[in-house]
């Protein structure tokens, strides 16, 4: 799985993200990644998410829209949201993966519970950050 | 307050870090930096997130490496069957395809989706017509055909074969 989160100049915000599924997935099996609020949300007055990871458990967790929930009710910053949603709540389930976010104001967050994720980030500088494990 | 940012994934079913060489750690990084460098390039001209976020997951897409479009793994019928999702945070406006198998870019078919059709998903032969009708082009399998995924699936099958279950996959198999 692929993904993409930004925020632009004006101040908005958008979420992509494509794959191909798991290996020798049954035929007709969809993942989180095309279900809005599951692998895929966006709202400029909280934050942008791209998950990826055992799509089964980001369906159940509807992780893309808890981080919207926690930020937009709780009032907690992108950085903490991210974070429980996918180190607390969806391991709680057994599921295994991470995503991308990044919020109105421009932060970022990229957690993960798994052993890796391929990841990386820009800003204004320029300056591409990758990671792997 | 940052003026623009713009995080990726490449996904979450990773070689271990022991078994990772050296040369594939940089040829990933190298994709990423790419897929980063086509998102940054529309956010530096003023171009919307929307267009950004568009830009680097077809250069995702657009890379074997990657379980997404030109590396999309294989099902267990041995085809190809592509999701993807694109959500605007101006007004919530969304688009998504699923189990799409031929058609290049499934990110830009889902754009077109949200953009051009008063749907949120359309999956299957549905995606696939839709595509068609908006100018989307089918690909040969061989577009999408690499030996690493065909590999995969036939380890997968085997291991499906002698009473392993798809929960027990190896995280790189069973993560998207």
């Amino acid at each position: 799985t692929v993904g993409a989160v930004a925020r632009d100049v004006h101040g908005h915000l958008a979420a992509a993200t494509s794959t191909g599924g798991m290996t020798a997935k049954h035929v007709g099996r969809v993942g989180d990644t095309p279900l809005i609020g599951a692998g895929t949300f966006a709202d400029d007055a909280s934050c942008a998410v791209s998950a990826t990871g055992h799509g089964e458990f980001f369906i159940r967790r509807v992780v893309a829209h808890s981080v919207h929930a926690r930020i937009s009710l709780l009032g907690e910053p992108l950085a903490r949201a991210a974070e429980v949603v996918v180190m607390d709540e969806l391991r709680a389930l057994g599921g295994e993966g991470g995503l991308v976010a990044v919020d109105r104001h421009g932060h970022i967050a990229m957690p993960f519970n798994s052993e890796g994720m391929y990841r990386g980030c820009v800003r204004d500088d320029g300056r591409c950050l990758t990671a792997i494990h | 307050m940052q003026t623009f940012a713009l995080a990726i994934h490449g996904g979450a079913g990773t070689v271990p870090a022991a078994s990772l060489t050296p040369e594939a750690a940089a040829a990933y990084r190298r994709g990423l930096e790419d897929a980063l460098r086509a998102g940054h390039a529309v956010l530096c001209g003023g171009g919307s997130a929307l267009d950004a976020v568009t830009a680097a997951v077809c250069a995702l897409e657009d890379d074997p490496l990657f379980n997404a479009g030109r590396g999309a793994v294989f099902n267990l019928a041995g085809r190809h069957e592509m999701d993807a999702a694109v959500m605007d945070g101006r007004d919530r406006a969304a688009g998504a395809v699923a189990a799409l198998c031929d058609i290049r870019n499934p990110v830009r078919v889902a754009r077109r989706v949200m953009e051009a059709s008063p749907h949120v998903l359309l999956a299957g032969e549905g995606a696939r017509a839709f595509a068609l009708e908006q100018g989307f082009a089918a690909e040969p399998e061989a577009y999408f055909h690499t030996e690493r995924r065909w590999q995969a699936l036939q380890e997968e099958r085997a291991r499906l074969h002698d009473g392993g279950s798809a929960a027990d996959a190896p995280a790189e198999r069973r993560h998207g």
